[in-house]
């Protein structure tokens, strides 16, 4: 199956 | 003190038609560059970029950087009330819990205004860092909305390929499986039919469909969409606004386990 990153696993925060 | 002027009104209503399904609550970011807001859906799958160049607006004035937290569906819903060929301005004082948005008939015989209760929103920015994408499909936005909404009837996901041959977009449900291959094609009466493919190297990616659907409120806004591609890396679903700016969607891949 496939699963679901989010954007924060490749955006980091400021 | 904020007054930002913008005689195409019709452009902020269906920038808010766009972003309102996947994002409930934003700052709006007011600065010397223009009117932005970046946020993420509840999820933090998606998220949305937007920004709105001072230069595009008939009169800018924001004295200081000002950040307006604001409900989009209440947004909207104020924003329905203007009509296509209206002016719109958003006016805000410093250090104000409300924005007004007046809404100017072309030929100045109605004035509205319309006042929204702010709110305080948390919301951190992330950093987008600047990639070199493996492969930019550029398209029909309407067609790209057409296969998004065709293979959403079928599953729940969608694989995007770039190759040589083109773009694929593939998916699969209980019902069976569909593949849509749109070849570059650049042989058309005007640039904005036109499908363009600028591949550095092959890639393919798995992206939920609810997402990309979502996206596609935004056809309204432009008649192409560009979709930046890279493995390992959010894809970039971005419609260009007529001479203002943009928005852009980012949504996080689908990986195999």
């Amino acid at each position: 199956g496939c699963k679901q990153t989010t954007i924060t696993k490749f955006f980091g925060r400021l | 003190m904020l007054e930002l002027r913008l005689v195409q009104g019709s452009l902020l209503k269906k920038v808010l038609e766009a972003i309102r399904e996947l994002v409930n609550d934003a700052n709006f970011d007011c600065s010397a560059t223009g009117f932005s807001l970046q946020a993420m859906d509840s999820s933090h799958v998606a998220l949305v970029a937007l920004l709105l160049r001072s230069e595009g607006f008939e009169h800018y004035r924001c004295d200081r950087n000002l950040s307006m937290g604001m409900n989009l569906n209440n947004m909207a819903k104020m924003l329905r009330c203007a009509g296509n060929d209206d002016i719109i301005t958003i006016k805000a004082d410093d250090g104000s819990d409300t924005v007004t948005f007046m809404f100017e008939s072309p030929n100045q015989d109605k004035i509205a205004d319309f006042e929204m209760k702010l709110m305080d929103i948390d919301s951190e920015h992330l950093g987008i860092p600047d990639a070199e994408y493996h492969a930019i499909v550029r398209m029909p936005s309407a067609e790209f909305a057409r296969i998004c909404k065709d293979l959403s009837s079928i599953g729940d996901t969608v694989v995007i390929s770039v190759t040589k041959e083109g773009v694929k977009f593939s998916t699969a449900g209980d019902i069976g499986t569909a593949n849509i291959v749109c070849r570059q094609n650049k042989t058309v009466d005007k640039p904005e039919e036109a499908t363009v493919i600028e591949m550095q190297e092959p890639v393919s990616l798995t992206f939920a469909l609810r997402y990309m659907n979502s996206f596609t409120k935004a056809t309204p806004l432009s008649e192409t969409v560009t979709i930046s591609l890279s493995s390992e890396l959010p894809v970039v679903v971005e419609y260009k606004i007529a001479d203002m700016g943009y928005i852009r969607f980012y949504l996080a891949p689908k990986i195999e386990e």
